[in-house]
């Protein structure tokens, strides 16, 4: 362990940092340096819990500046000489700053034979200065004092890691799926339809899903030890349909009660005897029995998210058979569904699907939704099917597009003037419809996706810029013809396609895993 | 004690400076001139001490004189920030 922890430390983790306005580097592009910085930065997010997001204000965390020579602190810089640049460690005011040296060359792409110094390792190495750590001796170590340049796939050296970690904690992956998704089977629903309005109840079809949500190994039954040394014996399967279960532990005996074996109690079923084995046993379901000796399942007392692995009441399927009228056709499945328009309108999710939506505050889902969406936009048309994108202008005005027209209302008032045809905003006449529209939070800027391209809309203007459409390749790993895509709370940025959706990683204009992650479970909470 | 040649003395003035400004050695010595023996002594001790743990710190090997290595070290475009913050020990702030 060689790295210093200097003392000071932030004491949140959220941190913002801003390219000084009236202090940019003289030779360099600032958005291209912006993008230089955000790297260097999430170097340094990557290793820990930090997050860092540019705000446009010189009172962020970190506020960088390129000067040259004397600059208002106690360290002057040297022209292009041997001092590259200075960070402060935490703390109020100045605290935090990084000071570059605007005589030295700065490459933003270094190659092997150039003459210069890449600004990347030197702000990586700054900015650990910034978050708290002071020079360590360990050479090839970030914070090693002196510059050595850095390789392309950089990866942030143990030392400065194990730095950082031992200040602000090791980065909490989510864990995205904590029980496994086991595929049930269920039978064709035996539903007997009449009219298309009303039609009889049907039972609700009838899970065979022996887990119920759970991991095969988790111990229904609480006795409390010996936890038993084998996972939970399946049953043999000889169920044609069904394939095999893994081979089971052939010295493990058979006890068909549970009298030669008074521990057990989770015994579900009767177990094949030898002298039942000989024809194949009949394919049985498993009904938990409930064993009344122990509290089955102590209850927390304190409100518990349905999302986490929590003893749940077994699933006993006759005793749910409640009449609920089928819900009218075009009405989405919930947990279920792909998704039309996503939008994070006044802090609030909204979730558009056929004519319905849903709002999930910080509560959770609304009860009653979904919702269809006339009620709270009355001045939409009575015939339509769908709406194609939704999104919140920065002037807080409602953008619901159907498509060739935009409707704007303000919250649920349709503006005087709107509907709008879409070549109104410069897109082309042609263009039949919008895929996808969203305010991105990595520079605030109105984006517009339809198909293959995606345009930047000028909010201002009340135009998409000349430039445009370009190639949606740019948001790489999302593909084409895309259902939607908003900014999240967390100013991250999800794109949907189909019943999945990707988080985008802004900085490096890709997504950050290339499976896609089921939405319902993440944004409905199923 | 014998007086040292010009440049001795500029380039010793140079490598001083360098340790007073990334905390090696700290600043502001006074004038030679009023220096007693004991004092000349244990200044010589103080800069041997400083450019040992320059050269530790830098990961060159440690002589205590300003060879070759060390020049070139002297010589490598670094960071600003010191690498040791004065005052540390004696107040014992954790590093």
């Amino acid at each position: 362990k060689r790295f210093a922890v200097q003392g000071e430390k932030w004491k949140h983790t959220n941190l913002t940092w801003s390219l000084k306005s009236d202090r940019r580097p003289s030779q360099l592009d600032p958005y291209a340096t912006r993008s230089v910085l955000a790297r260097a930065l999430d170097v340094w997010e990557q290793a820990s819990r930090l997050t860092f997001r540019e705000i446009n204000s010189d009172d962020a965390d970190i506020v960088v500046s390129f000067a040259k020579r004397y600059h208002d602190d106690a360290y002057p810089f040297d022209g292009r000489g041997l001092i590259l640049a200075h960070a402060f460690f935490p703390g109020t005011g100045r605290g935090g700053d990084a000071h570059f040296d605007d005589d030295e060359l700065w490459l933003l792409h270094p190659k092997d034979d150039d003459e210069g110094t890449s600004l990347f390792a030197v702000a990586a190495h700054e900015f650990g200065h910034s978050l708290g750590l002071s020079h360590s001796s360990v050479k090839g170590a970030l914070m090693f004092p002196w510059y050595q340049g850095i390789q392309p796939n950089f990866v942030l050296p143990e030392d400065d890691r194990n730095g950082i970690q031992q200040m602000y904690g090791p980065k909490v992956r989510k864990p995205w799926a904590k029980i496994p998704y086991y595929p049930v089977e269920t039978p064709p629903p035996t539903t007997t339809t009449t009219t298309t309005t009303t039609t009889t109840t049907t039972r609700r079809p009838f899970y065979w899903n022996h887990h119920h949500n759970r991991h095969p190994n988790h111990r229904t039954d609480y006795t409390p030890f010996p936890r038993n040394r084998y996972p939970t014996y399946y049953p043999e399967r000889t169920n044609p349909e069904r394939p095999a279960r893994p081979p089971y532990y052939p010295d493990r005996r058979h006890y068909n009660t549970t009298e030669e074996h008074p521990r057990r109690t989770n015994n579900h079923y009767p177990r094949p005897t030898p002298e039942t084995t000989t024809q194949p046993t009949t394919y049985r379901p498993r009904y938990p029995q409930v064993n009344t000796e122990y509290p089955r399942y102590p209850r927390p007392n304190y409100p518990t998210d349905p999302r986490h692995d929590y003893p749940r009441r077994p699933y006993y399927p006759e005793k749910t058979t409640t009449v609920r009228p089928t819900p009218p056709p075009d009405k989405p499945d919930t947990c279920n569904t792909s998704y039309d328009a996503v939008a994070l309108i006044r802090g609030e999710l909204f979730i558009f699907k056929n004519r319905y939506h849903w709002r999930i505050g910080a509560q959770g889902r609304y009860p009653g939704y979904p919702m269809d969406i006339s009620r709270m936009w009355s001045g939409l048309p009575r015939n339509f099917t769908h709406v194609d994108a939704v999104y919140e202008r920065p002037d807080k005005k409602i953008a619901i597009f159907l498509g060739r027209e935009l409707y704007l209302f303000d919250i649920q008032n349709l503006m005087p003037g709107y509907p709008k045809p879409l070549s109104q905003l410069g897109l082309p006449a042609s263009l039949e419809k919008l895929d996808a529209a969203m305010v991105w939070g990595y520079n605030s800027k109105t984006y517009f996706y339809s198909g293959s391209v995606y345009w930047k809309y000028d909010e201002e203007e009340g135009r998409v810029e000349p430039d445009y459409p370009r190639d949606m390749s740019m948001w790489k790993g999302v593909g084409y013809n895309i259902d939607s895509v908003f900014r999240w709370k967390d100013g991250k940025t999800y794109f949907f396609k189909g019943k999945g959706f990707w988080k985008f990683n802004d900085l490096q204009m890709r997504v950050e895993h290339d499976k896609q992650l089921p939405s319902a479970q993440f944004w409905m909470g199923c | 004690a014998p007086l040292r040649s010009r440049y001795e003395h500029r380039a010793h003035s140079h490598v001083r400076s360098y340790l007073e400004t990334f905390g090696y050695l700290r600043k502001g010595h006074p004038e030679v001139g009023n220096l007693q023996i004991g004092d000349v002594q244990a200044h010589e001790d103080d800069f041997k001490i400083a450019i040992k743990t320059l050269q530790e710190f830098g990961g060159i090997p440690v002589t205590g004189e300003i060879d070759e290595a060390t020049a070139n070290l002297l010589k490598q475009k670094r960071c600003g920030r010191p690498d040791r913050e004065i005052g540390d020990e004696e107040n014992g702030r954790r590093r």
